[in-house]
């Protein structure tokens, strides 16, 4: 494809980009390095702020989801549970938000609607995961839509096996961010992951293969334009697709571990969607 | 399909939200 149209598509899935994730890059930057004034995220560093800072989740909860009643779980062993499941309740609508992405993705729904389903859900955990490296930095992440600022140390302390699901995420992101892709860059990488024509189960790769190899040219040139210094800046970023599906499948175990261990836990349905059968 | 009822209906409802 000519160059105008490789950026043509850049501009493209740079704008649907900006359309359904509500927080960018460049937002989420502002707010760790203190520049959004008055506006400082909340901090959780301990119980203390996370039960102060719970009440502040629960109020900005989205109107069609159903609250978790605070007294079905008490005590302190139960914060952990209450928290997994707001941290549930948003990852399910950060998969609507990646679902609405892919559809903008030029030739995505013109694919066979089983193969989209197939893309999604083998897609969507590392979508979801690269998305988290902009939000966070070696002290902490945002959540919240960057309105909570929660500690590394806080996210270790808690018990077994929550203390080990973020950790893992911490590591890459620390290193994913030395690359420092901006949002523009990100979106193209997000299609590229999104269209992998290698994941199980898929009836017609070619047409898929194809889109892929566009969004690759689009995404080769618009790094080579963006970060013209930055050598083997495309091979690197292409590189990262291997640890990710490490942490996935790690991410993965991890949650069916918690659904055999923790009795009270119920598994968002949409999430139970992706995971079944999924590694 | 039945396996992945939601996907599949947040994949064909253009943009209205599902019921998640």
């Amino acid at each position: 494809p000519e160059a105008a149209d490789l950026r043509a598509l850049s501009r493209h899935l740079y704008e649907a980009y900006l359309k359904y994730f509500p927080l960018t890059k460049a937002k989420a930057r502002a707010i760790l390095s203190g520049k959004t004034g008055d506006n400082a995220p909340f901090v959780i560093h301990d119980m203390k702020s996370l039960m102060e800072g719970e009440q502040f989740i629960n109020c900005k909860q989205l109107p069609n989801q159903e609250h978790q009643p605070q007294t079905s779980h008490s005590g302190m062993d139960a914060v952990e549970l209450r928290f997994f499941q707001s941290c549930q309740s948003r990852s399910a609508e950060a998969v609507r938000e990646v679902t609405e992405f892919a559809k903008s993705i030029p030739g995505f729904i013109d694919l066979d609607l089983n193969d989209q389903v197939t893309l999604l859900k083998y897609g969507v955990i590392e979508v979801l995961i690269i998305m988290m490296a902009p939000l966070m930095n070696k002290d902490g992440t945002l959540i919240s839509y960057g309105q909570i600022f929660m500690t590394r140390e806080f996210l270790k302390s808690l018990r077994k096996p929550f203390c080990q699901m973020m950790e893992p995420k911490f590591e890459f992101s620390v290193k994913f961010n030395v690359l420092e892709l901006d949002d523009s860059d990100m979106a193209l990488f997000l299609a590229v992951i999104i269209l992998s024509g290698d994941r199980p189960g898929l009836m017609n790769v070619k047409p898929i293969e194809q889109l892929q190899e566009t969004v690759l040219h689009s995404l080769e040139l618009q790094l080579k334009l963006n970060h013209p210094d930055s050598l083997q800046l495309f091979a690197k970023l292409l590189q990262k697709m291997t640890d990710l599906r490490q942490i996935v499948t790690d991410h993965v175990h991890l949650i069916q571990l918690l659904k055999k261990t923790e009795i009270d836990m119920c598994l968002h349905p949409l999430l139970q969607e992706i995971m079944k059968d999924l590694y | 399909k039945e396996k992945h009822k939601i996907l599949h209906q947040l994949l064909q409802n253009s943009t209205s939200p599902v019921d998640l």
